[in-house]
C-alpha cells in the first residue's frame, strides 16, 4: 500500500476519503489490536481527515490515539456491565 | 496553540477494508 498523501486524499470524493483513510489505518491498528481493529478504526475515522493524515505520518500520535480509543472502549464496556448488573438487580429486562 | 482533540465514541460503527474477511480459514 502506498502512503496516502494530502493531495491524493483531496483529489478523492469526500465519501471515498474516509474509505481511503480507513484502508490505511486498519492494518496499522490490526497489528496492535487484532480483535478490536474494526472497532478502533471506526472510532478513529470519526476524527477529521487532516488529523488522521497527521497520525498516518506520525506513529507516536497514532499509537497514543489508539491507546485512547482502547481506554474509551474499556470504560464503555465497564459502564455497560454495571448497567446490566443494575438492570438485573432491579428486574429490568435486558434490551 | 491548543490542539483540539477529537472526542472518541465507543458507539462508532466498525470499519473493515473492502474485501476484508473476518473469518479465518
Amino acid at each position: 500500500q502506498e502512503p496516502l498523501t494530502a493531495t491524493m486524499l483531496a483529489s478523492a470524493p469526500p465519501q471515498e476519503q474516509k474509505q481511503l483513510l480507513g484502508e490505511q489505518l486498519f492494518p496499522l491498528i490490526q497489528v496492535l489490536h487484532p480483535t478490536l481493529a474494526g472497532k478502533i478504526t471506526g472510532m478513529l475515522l470519526e476524527i477529521d481527515n487532516s488529523e488522521l493524515l497527521h497520525m498516518l505520518e506520525s506513529p507516536e500520535s497514532l499509537h497514543s490515539k489508539i491507546d485512547e480509543a482502547v481506554a474509551v472502549l474499556h470504560v464503555h464496556q465497564v459502564k455497560e456491565a454495571a448497567q446490566k448488573a443494575v438492570d438485573s438487580a432491579t428486574g429490568v429486562p435486558p434490551v | 496553540v491548543p490542539v483540539l482533540m477529537s472526542k472518541l465514541s465507543a458507539n462508532a460503527p466498525e470499519f473493515y477494508p473492502s474485501g476484508y474477511s473476518n473469518y479465518t480459514e
